[in-house]
């Protein structure tokens, strides 16, 4: 598996509603 | 020329430096109304000026740059080993609740890789707890009394007392959450259900699974809370209180605030150390404004948010990599620090991003630890860069911002161990 890591994470948004992962960029 | 600007990005490289000031502010998407129940919490990095109360020395001393790496290495490999099924058969590491535990851990070294932070308030009255948060793991927990150093390690709050807490409780060996902790289960001691977790990066908590009220805000407690009352640990959280477990079994926050916040949650990690995030539960219940991708489970392992990649682009070229590279999926962790991906995949990106660096120059840097696309940015005071979109399944994708490209003048990203893993 690949991870993804909290770099690349940084200043999105991550959502998770128990059926999807949402992305939203530049939210902080 | 509307191509090339998306294709590019010019950042200047006083952005890369750590300020020692911190830009106090919760981003406005944090502030926002949000429709339905919600509580928001700041997030902070551990290590920088906007840690709680300011001592983000009192968090413990912040590790080498390639200290994090190594201890990032072994997280990743136990992740990886635990999605396919073979921790149980791996030497030195261990699913909690392993008889057979072998744990490398250097009690109060502070190298984990849970780098942030967030802080709420347990009991009655309410203490304050300053918590990694970790989507990676199910079990939350807190130091709490008596807890010497060894085998505890020195925290910067007050241990967590349950005798001066009128709601505290004990979980009883009889009760359906006992039994329910499974792997995490650590035997019944004088009527008291047992917990234990072992984490990758080598370090371990054990102690008393217990119930008390949880509060995540002024107006956001949630009663009856199940969490580790820890009486010894070992290895890598120097510094903080405990842990909160964002994870996707039962015991996780997430799970037991799910009839409140209806089992949804979203964070921010800041850009950098000086600015801070969020975590949210609840909130809001469109998904309008995100890029969404199917969250898919691994049948070894249900902890974890796993995603499918379907591909990556470098300035703006998507690479040539064959979908089943990325069969296995992806895990969505906060407390892994650089993505890794398949050989395969890294191998193409790699070479895609050197190649878009080298008109400008820029001299080569010495590998540092895993990471081998380094440069010396010394010389500049503005950086080009490729920039990095990474697609998922369904069309979602993520066009990372220059945070998300490099870190300490390295490319941030890593090869897992094979393809096929």
């Amino acid at each position: 598996a690949s991870i993804l890591g909290n770099v690349q994470q940084r200043s999105f948004e991550v959502r998770f509603d128990g059926s999807t992962v949402g992305f939203m960029p530049a939210s902080c | 020329h509307a191509d090339a600007a998306r294709s590019y990005v010019t950042v200047s490289t006083s952005s890369f430096a750590v300020s020692s000031t911190c830009a106090d502010e919760l981003p406005g998407r944090a502030a926002s109304p949000r429709n339905g129940t919600s509580a928001v919490l700041r997030l902070t990095h551990r290590h920088g000026p906007c840690a709680p109360a300011g001592k983000a020395s009192a968090l413990g001393s912040p590790p080498s740059f390639l200290d994090t790496l190594r201890a990032d290495q072994r997280r990743a490999e136990y992740i990886q080993r635990r999605v396919s099924g073979a921790a149980a058969a791996a030497p030195g590491m261990q699913l909690a609740g392993s008889k057979a535990a072998t744990v490398p851990a250097n009690l109060g070294f502070s190298i984990g890789t849970l780098q942030y932070v967030v802080t709420v308030s347990l009991g009655t009255p309410a203490v304050a707890q300053t918590l990694e948060v970790d989507t990676g793991s199910d079990v939350s927990w807190v130091q709490c009394k008596p807890c010497p150093s060894p085998p505890c390690y020195s925290q910067r709050d007050p241990l967590f007392d349950p005798t001066r807490s009128s709601s505290y409780s004990a979980v009883p060996c009889a009760a359906a959450s006992c039994s329910q902790l499974a792997l995490y289960s650590n035997g019944c001691s004088g009527g008291q259900c047992g917990y234990v977790v072992s984490y990758g990066d080598g370090s371990t908590t054990t102690g008393v699974y217990s119930s008390d009220t949880l509060t995540l805000t002024g107006s956001n407690a949630l009663k009856g809370f199940l969490f580790g009352c820890g009486h010894a640990q070992q290895g890598l959280f120097a510094g903080v209180d405990g842990l909160l477990g964002l994870g996707r079994q039962g015991q996780s926050l997430v799970s037991q605030a799910s009839s409140t916040y209806g089992g949804v949650f979203s964070y921010c990690l800041p850009p950098t150390q000086n600015s801070v995030g969020y975590i949210s539960l609840g909130g809001p219940s469109s998904t309008t404004g995100f890029s969404t991708t199917p969250l898919l489970t691994a049948s070894n392992d249900p902890t974890y948010y796993i995603v499918m990649l379907a591909g990556i682009s470098v300035g703006g070229q998507p690479l040539s990599i064959d979908a089943s590279v990325f069969a296995s999926g992806a895990v969505v962790d906060t407390g892994t620090v650089v993505t890794r991906l398949p050989p395969t995949a890294y191998s193409a990106l790699r070479s895609a991003f050197r190649a878009a660096m080298a008109p400008y120059g820029y001299p080569s840097a010495p590998a540092t630890g895993i990471l081998d696309t380094c440069y010396d940015f010394t010389r500049y005071g503005t950086v080009t860069l490729p920039t990095i979109s990474i697609a998922f399944g369904g069309g979602a994708a993520m066009d990372l911002g220059t945070s998300g490209i490099l870190t300490s003048g390295c490319l941030a990203f890593a090869p897992t161990g094979g393809d096929s893993q």
